[in-house]
């Protein structure tokens, strides 16, 4: 029994050992972003890993802050994103990006970008909880992020964004609803996080949905390559598909892979908090163990995984725990009831392909 | 003139609230994203180093490399710069990829040079953050079309958390 989740839970789930850690012989990091306006404290870190640390070893206090940390109360966001990612890719050299752009007229998004255009050695790994309605964003905006986003895969980066906490989300246009993607989610150049939860919320068990992880067909990108078999093989498998004017099935799908999203309990402002619910937890857990997976194969010579997509589509999600059960949350109207997409064997738009069974994921992607 | 982002959305997000407008000699800092080269040659390159499958994979660009392939052209920097500089625009930066322009400049001169634009002070968000956009779309001259890809720092506002603190499971039901 527990009483939510906390780093064992998460590293007892994923079949994370104590030797499943960093090495602290090489130069692997990894790195989150906040847009926020929210900020970590070092002292809730160290009072987190006191608390929570005591059965793996880890860094206590993050190695390189960008950007400004402002003064006053710590976010609860910027605090879990910490602690996760150092939890899940423990031991491992950890940046955080901090509000970058203070001046009041800058975008912190677009200035983290332009950040990654300026830094020659930056960490492998980025997590980012940050997400727009595509519908809301110019298409001279969205298409140069997403060009930026294909500069960072060039380079052999991995970035990964939370997914959303809206389901398939909603919006309605003259008068019709339909689904409402999110963006950089829906980019086919980020690996997007899902969320679950526990099957029985106390225990250990498997994972089913988030009712709230954001999953859907993005109206701006059609569908990437990589996943043309998997998106057409849920399509047309799927026995509860969501009336077809809801969505754009030739649309870029996601999410790619999901994590726990539910439960967490997070220190924020020296008070242990529970029960804190989002993608923007499952994503710096996701991160966390891509990065240790990266300390694997910079040990045996290899480059870090970088773009993660297509080797993940390839290899049909081999690794990673299916989450067949439960339904994300959309429109809440007589036609869907509330209901968007359901999870399923294999890729869905709820989960992705699932959630992380460490040894197995390794044992796929240590070699080439 | 033209408008780079004819389909922003400019309605004002939940929970943020206008102070009134921008004094004219209030200083500014504006991302101006410079259109790039070569931009069909990045899928395929993004294929072949993130492919198992492929001789390349794994082999990744590094940042100057990727500076060589999509750095803006020589007209397009020279365009951008006479322009801003025409306009009394100071202090600009760029990236190493070049393809990224951030400059300061006073209100007014910004509201010159982006035709329409009108910048607003906002408070909002669990911070009670202070940004200053412009609810008004802005326009650029023609003769940037084909050099300016779209100006930040107008029109997007800081994103909320969705993160939640849920009310704790029901004990009785589940552990039953």
């Amino acid at each position: 029994l527990h009483l939510g989740v906390t780093p064992s839970i998460i590293r007892k789930r994923y079949n994370l050992t104590a030797q499943d850690v960093g090495s602290g012989t090489t130069n692997n990091s990894q790195a989150c972003a906040q847009f926020l306006e929210q900020y970590f404290h070092d002292s809730d870190l160290a009072e987190f890993m006191q608390l929570f640390g005591g059965d793996f070893a880890h860094q206590a206090s993050v190695a390189h802050v960008v950007g400004q940390q402002g003064r006053g109360r710590a976010g609860i966001e910027a605090s879990l994103d910490v602690e996760y990612l150092m939890s899940a890719g423990a031991n491992i050299s950890t940046w955080v990006y901090s509000n970058p752009g203070r001046h009041e007229s800058q975008e912190p998004f677009l200035q983290w970008l332009l950040l990654l255009s300026n830094e020659s050695a930056l960490p492998p790994v980025h997590t980012a909880s940050y997400g727009d309605d595509e519908d809301s964003l110019s298409s001279a905006y969205i298409q140069r992020v997403n060009t930026e986003f294909m500069k960072a895969a060039a380079r052999g980066l991995t970035l990964l964004f939370a997914s959303g906490d809206s389901g398939a989300g909603c919006w309605s246009t003259s008068g019709r609803h339909q689904f409402r993607p999110s963006f950089p989610a829906s980019s086919p150049y980020v690996t997007t996080v899902g969320g679950t939860s526990f099957q029985n919320p106390f225990r250990i068990t498997n994972e089913i949905v988030d009712y709230i992880s954001g999953g859907g067909f993005s109206n701006v990108f059609p569908r990437a390559p990589y996943q043309e078999e998997a998106v057409a093989k849920f399509l047309s498998s799927s026995p509860k598909l969501p009336p077809s004017s809801y969505f754009n099935a030739s649309g870029r799908a996601y999410p790619d892979v999901a994590a726990l999203s539910d439960g967490y309990w997070v220190v924020s402002n020296r008070v242990p908090i529970p029960w804190v619910s989002g993608t923007s937890a499952s994503t710096p857990v996701f991160g966390g163990i891509l990065s240790l997976i990266n300390e694997h194969r910079i040990l045996n010579g290899r480059p870090p995984l970088g773009f993660l997509n297509p080797r993940l589509y390839q290899q049909h999600g081999a690794g990673l725990f299916d989450v067949t059960r439960g339904c994300h949350e959309s429109c809440l109207n007589e036609e869907v009831q509330g209901q968007g997409f359901c999870s399923g064997p294999g890729w869905d738009p709820v989960t992705g392909w699932g959630t992380p069974n460490f040894p197995a994921l390794l044992k796929t992607l240590i070699d080439p | 003139t033209y408008s780079p982002e004819p389909d922003q959305q400019l309605t004002l997000p939940p929970g943020w609230v206008s102070l009134g407008r921008v004094d004219p000699e209030e200083d500014l800092s504006l991302t101006f994203a410079l259109r790039q080269q070569n931009l069909e040659r990045l899928p395929k390159l993004v294929q072949a180093v993130s492919d198992p499958g492929s001789p390349r994979y794994g082999k990744y660009l590094s940042l100057e490399e990727v500076a060589e392939l999509v750095r803006p052209s020589p007209l397009t920097l020279h365009t951008v710069q006479k322009w801003l500089l025409a306009a009394g625009a100071r202090n600009c930066q760029s990236v190493i990829t070049q393809d990224f322009l951030t400059c300061r400049m006073s209100v007014r001169q910004a509201e010159l040079l982006l035709s329409g634009s009108e910048f607003h002070r906002y408070v909002g968000g669990p911070a009670e953050t202070h940004v200053v956009r412009s609810p008004r779309p802005y326009r650029l001259p023609k003769a940037l079309a084909s050099h300016v890809d779209f100006v930040g720092g107008l029109h997007r506002f800081p994103p909320t958390s969705s993160l939640r603190q849920r009310p704790e499971p029901q004990a009785a039901e589940t552990v039953g």
